[in-house]
């Protein structure tokens, strides 16, 4: 699940 | 997590692997710039410093962990390895990388989501990760023809960043409030470093020769 908001890409 | 981002990812991967499998079996690091692996090293450490605070998914943390091992121990195969690092030309890697890095510092410190440290250290990180090839192209310039493996580096780097385009361009549709352009923008830029060097790889695969760029 990507978190909202933060920087969920690598 | 869609397939572009899981692809850009895996190639991603890939080119450190590639990279660090021709460092430990053949021992040499001969047309690699050391200046893009520091700068790359650099980039990682100051993307993930949330990596233990801030827990994404269990596949997030273990990528970062190999991004950051991997970029640091191909630094330190360069740096210090005994037999490694006689094959680095250092004489020809002279690009002034120290140059890149302050013009990204102060961008980030100007142009961010947050001024939080957090929020300017990742930001840098992506204007630096940006440029970070710039060494590794000027020397491949020098150095004129590529070994294959070094080309197959550069080949996958520019092919993850084109993949994570396809990834902004497919959350962009799918998920309502995702815009990021910061990231974006400075994905663009990095991913248009490349295309000269896509056109001259596409060129010698095309004919079958040795990759070599126009001085």
């Amino acid at each position: 699940a990507d978190v909202i908001g933060e920087h969920d890409e690598l | 997590m869609n397939i572009f981002r899981l692809a850009g990812d895996m190639t991603h991967l890939a080119s450190v692997l590639v990279l660090l499998l021709k460092i430990h079996t053949i021992k040499s690091c001969a047309g690699v710039s050391l200046k893009t692996q520091e700068l790359y090293a650099l980039v990682f450490a100051c993307r993930y410093l949330d990596i233990f605070t801030n827990f994404v998914s269990l596949y997030n943390t273990v990528m970062k962990l190999i991004f950051l091992g991997s970029s640091f121990s191909i630094v330190w195969y360069m740096r210090y390895h005994k037999v490694v690092r006689r094959s680095y030309d250092k004489d020809q890697d002279t690009f002034r990388h120290y140059f890149l890095v302050l013009p990204c510092l102060v961008l980030a410190l100007l142009i961010n989501e947050k001024f939080t440290f957090k929020e300017v250290m990742w930001t840098f990180s992506l204007y630096l990760e940006a440029v970070a090839i710039l060494p590794q192209l000027v020397l491949l310039q020098r150095t004129r023809n590529i070994d294959n493996l070094t080309g197959q580096y550069v080949f996958l780097l520019g092919a993850y960043r084109g993949l994570y385009i396809l990834n902004w361009i497919y959350r962009y549709f799918t998920e309502p409030h995702f815009v990021h352009w910061i990231t974006w923008i400075s994905g663009l830029v990095q991913t248009l470093l490349y295309a000269d060097f896509f056109y001259y790889y596409y060129q010698s695969w095309k004919n079958n020769q040795k990759l070599h760029l126009p001085a």
